[in-house]
């Protein structure tokens, strides 16, 4: 079953 | 203090729908060029970006940054009493916890005026870098919600891989599974056809969800972009007179 990474992992944080 | 003219509000009301099922509270950031929106959805997975530039507005008149903290529901409620082709003033004093609205009638003397509380809010702004995509997709909006509207009947991922072939968004689910292929179109540009450039081929794996979710834009655009590159966020694109809306949406990954 395919799951998500929250999108903290590919941005950072300003 | 911010002091807005908006021509018509269903530019507002349009983007608060294209926001309020991803969103509950969020800070509308306020400054001269215009007004900004950041957000993320609950779970971290989806990040919606709204920019309104001061151009796009009859007057505008911001003298320093201002936060307004809005609790989308509310907002859309207030924004419901506005008639689409309505003239929308908003306006927040410097430090002030009220929001207020004023509608005026395009053809009577109707003046209507709406308060609603702000509120503060603490949400951490991400830095999203400048990425260049491996495949841009543009196509237009309404077949892009009938895709992923189709699609999410059968399942509660799509598969999207762009090739030489054209663009592809494939769905397996339980019980059915489908595939829609759109070509690039060569005598037709957008809004009414469909450009792919490709650097390298492309293939991820979305919620659907989310998807069905940004699609409600489509009342902002009549053409939407797909930004992709392997392994990074989905960015989804509708720009329109006054600004645009993006979306972007982790990919899926394999167990």
């Amino acid at each position: 079953v395919a799951d998500q990474h929250s999108l903290d992992r590919y941005f950072g944080a300003k | 203090m911010l002091e807005a003219r908006l021509a018509e509000a269903a530019i507002l009301k349009r983007l608060l729908d294209s926001i309020k099922e991803l969103v509950t509270d969020a800070n509308f950031e306020c400054n001269e060029e215009g007004i900004n929106l950041q957000a993320m959805d609950n779970s971290h997975v989806a990040l919606v970006s709204v920019k309104l530039s001061a151009s796009g507005f009859k007057k505008y008149r911001c003298d320093r940054p201002l936060p307004l903290g809005v609790n989308l529901g509310s907002f859309t409620k207030v924004l419901k009493c506005a008639k689409d082709d309505d003239v929308c003033i908003i306006k927040a004093a410097d430090d002030a916890d009220i929001l207020s609205l004023t509608y005026e009638a395009r053809n009577s003397d109707r003046i209507a005026e709406y308060e609603m509380k702000l509120m503060d809010i603490d949400a951490d702004t991400l830095n999203i870098p400048d990425t260049d995509y491996d495949a841009r997709v543009s196509m237009p909006s309404a077949e892009f919600t009938r895709i992923v509207r189709d699609l999410s009947q059968l399942g509660e991922s799509v598969r999207i891989e762009v090739s030489k072939e054209g663009v592809r968004f494939i769905s397996d689910g339980e019980a059915a599974n489908g595939n829609i292929l759109l070509r690039q179109t060569d005598d037709d540009a957008p809004p009414e056809g469909v450009t792919i450039e490709m650097n390298q081929h492309v293939n991820l794996t979305f919620s659907l969800k989310y998807l069905v979710n940004f699609a409600k834009s489509s009342t902002l655009s009549n053409v939407v972009q797909l930004m992709l590159s392997n392994d990074v966020p989905l960015l989804v694109s509708y720009d329109f007179n006054q600004g645009h809306i993006r979306y972007y949406l982790a990919p899926k990954i394999g167990d």
